[in-house]
């Protein structure tokens, strides 16, 4: 039977009021990486963290999660795999 | 059928409707789903995609966009229309979206649904794509983890550049799975609608579950579930349901795919430049969808994404597709459970697309949640009613005419798949929110889950909206722990004006995106009297929102209400005038053995309830009631219930009534319904007794009307000849003088009466005269000539005359 435990991935999605180089920042701070705007979410970024676990059934918790903190963080979430089948 | 050169791409079809089309295409005469309109191909419903193309219509300047496993963009089949811009490998992260090839070649999904979109037209390969002038692109995503950032990222693509997103997959169909978009998704969603295509609104078109084997239940499936996407249901060429799809309320149209092993399958472009003849399920429909709507908006860019939906349930037919429940909801819309509102109909697209009018803003009531918690015991039924007002109150969120409607709910139970929910309009259309899940046992129940039906579409939003939950406890299922309903709401979308209404104000086309205005019209005026107190939009009763009493349909589509229905019409529990059969006056159905008055000319035949020109044989008309009533039993034709005119074989006309034919020496005995002996002194008779001889036995003579043996005192034996020979001998009645005698008259006396005297034969008076009586002359002849000188008292009176011969 497939895993039905929730896998965390190392990638967050954030909401950050304050432009692009703002995000960069708040990246930089916290050991993520910014891969830019989430399609044409606007405010919305993919965060990329190298030295977090690829794939984990516990949501990550570590200096980066003090990330959520900043006052212009206004939604953070770990991504999770979600199992889709072509149909 | 001749060969016709294909359109060039930036000009329509040259074509006229007689030409039959034909490209060089490989596989271009097995598209069976195309030709259907073709001699040769015994097809019963047509997508009218030819009809399409000769309109002019082949998705040019249309972007469509295949969420997949990747695209082969340089296929050969593909790489004319394959489209850059629209393309993206977010599982990869750069802009080429060429699929990861294996030994399995298990990437070939996306490659596949973007040749039935797109393949180019006439170019000796493979297939030819839908809307085989349209840009088609692909973004990879699903060959790595799905997360909600990647379907986010792929739904909001260039959402400017990008017209229609299609997407065949979505959580398991494994029977046991509720899932849907997550935030960021739902938000991509909500983004493309509201801004993409310039502010018309991005088309999400999406293949409905695939999971009929595993009972599976669409609903369960929050992105074919969504008010934003197309849900696209399959059907197979006969018609027939496919093994592998799932029946839901939120599926809005179909298209033809595989459907049985022997059911012929989709033709594509497949991976490494090759071409397939088996691409199957519902992946298959959710491209050709795109492509048919490809051409819609190609024949009008204009449309929005609330445009399109109602166009497809507009065209929509259910054609020759086999479902147990098809039905007609209160806007006169067709739909089903399994298709939705029915197969595509390309050309009925287009052509409404050319001319259509935007429908007016989407409302968006949310009406008051229902937190009453109740119990749902196992093998019972839990229902609640709630009186919806579509917010009318407030006259930017007031939704009158419906699109879709939502139930959000949540409920706690021990095992999720012994329920079933259904949800009833106050028009009385019952959508089934959730069927059984034979393999769901999961006790998370339901949060919060929003379940979607579009087959109140066009109905009205105010009254009262039943829910109901049913617990049908499966023999898995150990504890017999009742369940909860916890809370339930609804949100309506529509709008407050009539969509199609002509009393919308006509606003100009134009390219800039259309203020987010209302065409708030309100009639404040008196209604007719057949409205009933939700009000109306004018005075007619045409016009009413609801009727008071009945309405009556129109071929136009139109109706109004009236107060009993019309001669030749009939009142259903819906309260709506139906059509009798054609020689029914009044009737209770719309069958022609359900009349219960007749048309003149005609007449209304006891028992079959059917109206007939004349009466047949077994019944006679009855013109008081105009009716054909039974004859007696026996009888074959009569004239009345009790004058029969010819009776049935085996029978003999006795009087007016049938009765058995019996043997000589027989009669028929009504009671006992059987031929009896007669007595032994009749040859024939017509009952019991002597009395009742017909006809003497032999030695027997008939005596007044009876057989006897020997003739009675006061009767002599006669004998007359027959005009044949024939010698009948008879007892009759003596002269009145005579006791008895033996022959006729007065003078052959054998025995007289007493005080009488038999002389020569004749009987005279007896009795010595004294003195002349004072009755002696006319009144003693009288006496004499009437036979009354027997009686004493005149003897003695009259006895001079009565002593006299003669």
């Amino acid at each position: 039977a497939p895993c039905k435990a929730r896998i965390y991935t190392n990638h967050w999605a954030v909401r950050i009021n304050g432009g692009p180089e703002f995000a960069d920042r708040i990246a930089d701070k916290y050991g993520y990486k910014n891969m830019g705007q989430i399609g044409d979410l606007k405010d919305h970024y993919h965060f990329f963290h190298s030295r977090t676990i690829k794939r984990s059934t516990l949501s990550s918790r570590g200096g980066h999660s003090f990330i959520s903190m900043e006052p212009k963080v206004e939604w953070i979430q770990q991504q999770v795999v979600k199992r889709r089948t072509k149909r | 059928d001749y060969k016709v050169a294909p359109p060039p791409l930036s000009s329509p079809a040259q074509t006229s409707p007689a030409q039959s089309i034909f490209f060089n295409d490989a596989k271009w005469s097995s598209m069976w789903y195309i030709h259907c309109n073709d001699d040769i191909h015994n097809c019963q419903s047509d997508m009218n995609i030819v009809g399409a193309w000769k309109r002019g219509y082949t998705g040019k300047d249309v972007v469509i966009t295949i969420l997949d496993d990747g695209i082969e963009r340089n296929h050969p089949d593909l790489i004319q229309n394959y489209d850059n811009q629209a393309s993206y490998d977010v599982n990869g992260n750069d802009m080429d979206p060429m699929p990861r090839y294996d030994a399995s070649n298990e990437n070939k999904h996306g490659t596949r649904c973007a040749g039935e979109v797109a393949a180019s037209a006439n170019n000796s390969h493979c297939t030819v794509g839908i809307a085989y002038n349209a840009r088609i692109g692909g973004v990879r995503m699903l060959d790595g983890d799905v997360t909600d950032m990647v379907e986010a990222k792929s739904l909001s693509l260039q959402p400017q550049h990008i017209d229609i997103y299609s997407a065949s997959w979505g959580p398991d169909d494994d029977g046991k799975t509720v899932d849907g978009p997550a935030s960021l998704a739902r938000q991509a969603f909500e983004n493309g609608i509201r801004m993409g295509r310039k502010g018309r609104g991005s088309i999400f078109v999406w293949a409905s579950g695939n999971g009929g084997r595993s009972r599976d239940h669409c609903s369960c499936d929050g992105y074919t579930n969504s008010i934003y996407t197309i849900s696209i249901s399959s059907t197979a060429e006969s018609g027939r349901k496919p093994w592998y799809l799932e029946e839901c309320s939120s599926t809005l149209t179909t298209t033809y795919s595989s459907g049985e092993n022997y059911d012929r399958k989709i033709i594509t472009t497949d991976l490494r430049q090759r071409c397939t003849d088996s691409h199957t399920g519902t992946s298959a429909s959710a491209p050709m969808a795109a492509g048919i709507i490809a051409l819609a908006l190609e024949a009008n860019p204009l449309l929005s994404w609330r445009d399109v939906q109602h166009i497809i349930v507009k065209t929509s037919r259910a054609g020759h597709l086999n479902a147990p429940d098809w039905k007609t909801n209160a806007a006169g819309y067709n739909v089903s459970h399994l298709y939705g509102f029915g197969l595509m109909d390309a050309e009925a697209m287009v052509k409404e697309a050319e001319q259509w009018k935007q429908v007016p803003a989407q409302h968006i009531c949310v009406e008051s949640a229902d937190r009453q918690i109740r119990t749902i015991r196992p093998e019972h039924v839990v229902r609640s009613v709630y009186k919806a007002t579509g917010c009318i109150d407030n006259s930017n969120h007031h939704v009158i005419y419906l699109e879709h409607v939502v139930v959000r709910i949540t409920i706690t139970h021990p095992r999720r798949g012994d329920l079933s929910i259904n949800l009833t309009s106050p028009s009385g259309t019952k959508s089934q929110l959730l069927g059984n899940r034979l393999f769901d046992h999961s006790m998370e129940g339901f949060k919060n889950w929003e379940f979607m039906t579009t087959h109140c579409w066009g109905e009205k939003a105010a009254g009262d909206w039943i829910l109901e939950i049913h617990d049908s406890p499966s023999q898995l299922r150990s504890q017999k722990i009742p369940g909860k309903l916890k809370e339930w709401s609804l949100v309506l979308y529509g709008t407050s004006v009539h969509p199609y209404s002509s009393l919308r104000s006509d606003k100009p086309r134009s390219a800039e995106p259309p203020a987010d205005e209302e065409f708030t019209e309100e009639y404040n005026g008196l209604c007719n009297s057949e409205c009933n107190e939700n009000g109306c939009e004018g005075p007619g009763p045409h016009q009413c929102i609801n009727c008071l009493h009945y309405f009556l349909k129109f071929k136009n589509n139109t109706r109004t209400c009236v107060s009993e229905c019309p001669s030749g019409f009939f009142r259903d529990d819906r309260k709506r005038c139906k059509k009798c059969s054609s020689l029914c006056e009044t009737c209770v159905g719309s069958r022609s053995d359900q009349c219960s008055t007749c048309r003149p000319g005609f007449h209304l035949n006891e028992g079959s309830n059917i109206c007939v020109a004349s009466c047949v044989d077994g019944f006679y008309l009855d013109h008081d009631s105009n009716m054909c009533r039974r004859c007696n039993e026996n009888c074959k034709k009569c004239t009345t219930s009790n004058i029969c005119t010819e009776c049935k074989p085996g029978m003999s006309l006795q009087g007016n009534k049938c009765q058995m034919t019996c043997d000589p020496g027989t009669y028929y005995n009504g009671h006992r319904r059987t031929c009896e002996l007669c007595h032994r002194a009749c040859a024939t008779c017509a009952g019991t007794g002597m009395e009742a001889c017909n006809k003497c036995a032999e030695s027997y003579f008939l005596e007044e009307w009876r057989c006897v043996s020997t003739c009675s005192v006061g009767y002599y034996m006669a004998e007359q000849t027959s005009d044949n020979g024939d010698v009948n001998k008879s007892c009759r009645k003596c002269d009145h003088s005579c006791y008895s005698c033996t022959g006729p008259g007065e003078t052959n006396c054998s025995t007289c009466v007493n005080g009488y005297n038999l002389e020569a034969g004749v009987c005279v008076v007896s009795t010595i005269c004294k003195d002349e009586s004072w009755a002696e002359g006319s009144f003693c002849v009288l006496v004499k000539k009437n036979n009354l000188c027997q009686r004493k008292v005149l003897q003695q009176l009259c006895c001079r005359t009565c002593s006299l011969k003669g």
